[in-house]
């Protein structure tokens, strides 16, 4: 469902050339549920954010459902992540001044949805991660563990093929935390979607189908493991 | 050295009142290595955030060295703080324009110390959260983690008697989260410093030497442990 093909992602040159990721290969297949772990700083960030679509590689090249993306407009771009793709930011992005239902709705803008419809899913979705009653707070009203349970619900709510989660239990607690990663195995088995986490927790690793080891920017390891 | 006395945080008034924290009470001595332990939305920002004079009570008292901080000016607060409280805030209130090592700086400019040694003590501090090549990044060029760790910089340089931790380690692989954990229990025995974490993180709480336990912003459990 999606790929790295030699990716690479430099700031700077020179002296001050920056490698985030260096020649990245990796190929994700509909249903997994794969976790990315490495040291804080290594690249996870930066090798979701190609796969998500949300940043382009120095080299090489990123493919969904086996199209290469390299040379598409920013429309294109967009089009594609509102349709195929959920992400939960590593620092949630929210909209400031909407509402826990607003920020949620926002995802499914691109569906063609009726209002109704979509204030509906998103209740419900914000109501699957433990924020029914929160509804129409805004992001500062919220606890941080809140505020990355709005950022996950906005994600899932659309049901994506594609899953890409920036260490979505950093904030939560244990119990918190697994009730979202049971929401996510639901959606993996029923909707065959494929899961994509960054993550240093133990809780979310043992989880995992798949680990992919990133250091420096380069891939070091690639796992199978019976779940 | 800091203590909560019968002290609550509401938010909103009639249907809407949130009671945030709920008749807290609670006294910390010097050289305490304690966590505050509870769920996502329980309360540890905001208990935290009194006890850092970040935030004032709606009843009830907060006092540092045994004074009690009600109807002291922001200006005296500020002093306060400026001398006695180091603070990592849960999502790291970095300073966007400025650089790594000029956000640590920060911390230091009520110090009286002159910039050349400002500037050595901040590069220092960067170094032992292992960012010493990083001194120059602003906060946009580092990765989540590394942000945490500037913030954790900041609040360690200038040697606080008391030192609040909001999630510290929450975005930190484990063996960067210990060498954090490692410098915080030096300062913790070299100078008598108190140490207050909130964390979800079983690594942090392993290492208190007390647990305080929250639940919907009321204190629910107060246990030493040996350590
Ligand atoms: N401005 C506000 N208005 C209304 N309620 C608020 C406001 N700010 C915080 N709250 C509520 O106060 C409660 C405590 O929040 P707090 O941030 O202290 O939780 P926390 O224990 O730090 O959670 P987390 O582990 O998720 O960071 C939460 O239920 C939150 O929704
Ligand atoms: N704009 C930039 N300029 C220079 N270097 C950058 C920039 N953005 C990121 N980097 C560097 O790229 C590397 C990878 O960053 P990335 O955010 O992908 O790490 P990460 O694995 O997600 O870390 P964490 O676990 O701390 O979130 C880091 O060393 C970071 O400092
Ligand atoms: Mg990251
Ligand atoms: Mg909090």
């Amino acid at each position: 469902i999606c790929e790295l093909e030699n990716a690479s992602r430099h700031y700077g040159s020179g002296p001050t050339l920056v490698k985030a990721l260096d020649d990245f290969s990796v190929t994700f297949q509909p249903g997994e549920f794969t976790v990315l772990s490495g040291p804080s700083g290594s690249g996870k960030t930066t090798a979701l954010n190609l796969i998500g679509l949300l940043d382009n590689p120095t080299s090489g090249v990123v493919k969904i459902d086996g199209q290469s993306t390299a040379g598409l407009s920013s429309r294109a771009l967009t089009e594609i992540r509102g349709h195929k793709i959920g992400f939960i930011f590593q620092s949630f992005n929210l909209v400031p001044v909407l509402s826990a239902l607003e920020n949620v709705e926002l995802a499914l803008h691109l569906s063609g949805l009726d209002e109704g419809v979509t204030r509906e899913l998103a209740a419900e979705s914000l109501a699957e991660v433990g924020l029914g009653d929160l509804l129409d707070r805004r992001p500062n009203q919220l606890s941080g563990g809140q505020q990355q349970r709005v950022a996950i619900a906005r994600a899932l709510v659309k049901k994506p093929k594609l899953l890409i989660a920036d260490e979505p239990t950093a904030n939560l607690d244990s119990k918190t935390g697994n009730q979202v990663l049971d929401l996510m195995a639901r959606l993996n088995q029923e909707h065959d979607a494929t899961f994509l986490f960054s993550t240093h927790d133990p809780m979310v690793m043992e989880r995992a189908r798949r680990v992919v080891k990133i250091l420096d920017g380069r891939l070091v390891e690639d796992e199978k493991r019976g779940a």
